[in-house]
């Protein structure tokens, strides 16, 4: 699930 | 971070020391628009809210606090410091037409439904639409100073970067992110007719000036 990878872009 | 990320990153933070160094040195903000730059603001409060709750990486921090601290002061210089060089007359767009929508779609689809989830959404969504105060402006002026026009490549470069780093993410990682790439492909596509009278025009060292 997406919320799990940290939004590591800017 | 693949070098697609990497050179579109730098080409985004290109375009905002462009545009700041700008209005700071010609001490004006004449062809800009202001309501634009107060949309990037809110792209950028709403999208790094984050750096309140977690830390990456030193770059992912640090970039973030660059570009807020230079959106709000390219705000300051135009609502405040240079206000009488602002051309208010034709920046009139009606944000109101891109906000409410954006807000109402960000509620409506995103991957979560918590608040840092929404507001990430919303600033995707906002970012997307967030240029086109400053288009319909050129359109209504009919020409942009040159420097302007370097501005605007490299912020549109920056996200057609970013759509090939999710291209290569996607088949080196098997990440994707489709609000993101759906609102970047919007954003992008935005900036083709610009992109066009850029390379026939200005990369000939001529006016960007409209109707063609």
């Amino acid at each position: 699930e997406l919320d799990d990878i940290e939004k590591d872009e800017l | 971070m693949n070098i697609f990320r990497l050179t579109g990153d730098l080409s985004h933070l290109a375009a905002i020391i462009i545009l700041l160094l700008k209005i700071w040195k010609s001490r004006s903000c004449a062809g800009i628009s202001g309501k634009s730059q107060i949309l990037f603001a809110m792209v950028f409060t709403t999208r790094y809210l984050d750096l309140l709750t977690a830390y990456i990486s030193l770059y992912n921090t640090s970039m973030k606090i660059i570009y807020i601290g230079c959106s709000y002061a390219t705000v300051y210089l135009i609502y405040a410091k240079f206000k009488a060089t602002y051309d208010g007359n034709h920046d009139t767009f009606r944000v109101e037409f891109l906000v409410v929508p954006v807000g109402g779609l960000s509620f409506l689809v995103n991957h979560d439904f918590s608040p840092l989830e929404i507001l990430w959404t919303f600033s995707i969504y906002l970012e997307a639409v967030a240029i086109l105060p400053q288009l319909f402006m050129i359109s209504k002026t009919g020409e942009a100073e040159t420097i302007t026009t370097h501005y605007l490549f490299f912020l549109g470069l920056y996200r057609a970067l970013y759509l090939i780093n999710w291209v290569w993410r996607f088949y080196f990682e098997g990440f994707f992110d489709m609000i993101a790439i759906v609102a970047g492909v919007v954003q992008t596509i935005l900036y083709c007719d610009f992109f066009y009278l850029y390379v026939t025009k200005v990369l000939k060292g001529k006016k960007l000036s409209l109707p063609a």
